[in-house]
């Protein structure tokens, strides 16, 4: 366990949990993609499976569980007790555009044929492109609540420590796992556009809107 | 090459 690992795994759970105070507070999910919510779900469902056949220490498994159990909660305030403030109108990305190539991709490029392997496979797949119906819906309303981008800045700055703990992880232990890396690199890659309107914009003081 | 399972990342 290094510096950004650690980092990067708090960056984390600060977005989940910022976006569950958004909602709590203003008892409204506008603005938030409900389909990028439900994908996140998805790939801590499929990853997490090995909270039943190993223990990796304490730490893991305690942050597995809070990030199941604050997905599932965001899913059901979007989809459940705030449903008539969710913006179904402008949450229109297919999902099957995603969930085809995820099925496919990780069917093809795997370690182990194996349903375990195939379904951890699938996760770090799904969650590299999980973010776009929630870029998507952006660009369809050409803004989004300041609140709304610092959720997205720390779920980006998340990845992008998780790159710097490869990094060090491959000098200090020799240790790469490559479609992590890939897809890690890929899903960074998604945010960059994002990080720049957000030290540009939100940074100082301006609400991000698209022109 | 290290051991891929079990994934001990988040």
């Amino acid at each position: 366990m290094n510096v950004f690992r650690i980092l990067g795994d708090l960056s984390h759970l600060l977005a989940i949990l910022i976006l569950l105070a958004k909602m709590w507070r203003s008892k409204s999910c506008a603005g938030i993609s409900g389909k990028s919510q439900v994908l996140f779900a998805l790939v801590f469902s499929t990853r997490y499976l090995d909270l039943f056949f190993v223990f990796i220490s304490l730490y893991n498994l305690v942050m597995k569980v809070i990030y199941l159990l604050c997905s599932y909660i965001t899913i059901y305030m979007i989809y459940g007790k705030l449903r008539k403030t969710y913006d179904r109108e402008n949450d229109t990305f297919r999902l099957e555009f995603l969930l085809i190539p995820v099925i496919g991709l990780s069917f093809l490029e795997n370690y182990d044929f194996i349903p375990t392997e195939l379904l951890w496979t699938f996760s770090i797949y799904l969650e590299a492109v999980a973010i776009l119906p929630q870029l998507f819906m952006i660009s369809n309303t050409g803004e989004a609540e300041t609140i709304t981008t610092h959720y997205l800045f720390f779920l980006g700055l998340y990845r992008a420590l998780y790159l710097a703990n490869w990094i060090w992880r491959y000098h200090t232990e020799k240790f790469y796992d490559q479609i992590a890396i890939i897809s890690g690199v890929v899903q960074t890659i998604f945010y960059c556009d994002f990080f720049y309107l957000y030290i540009t914009k939100v940074l100082k003081g301006k609400k991000l809107s698209l022109p | 090459y290290a051991l891929h399972i079990p994934h001990d990342e988040l």
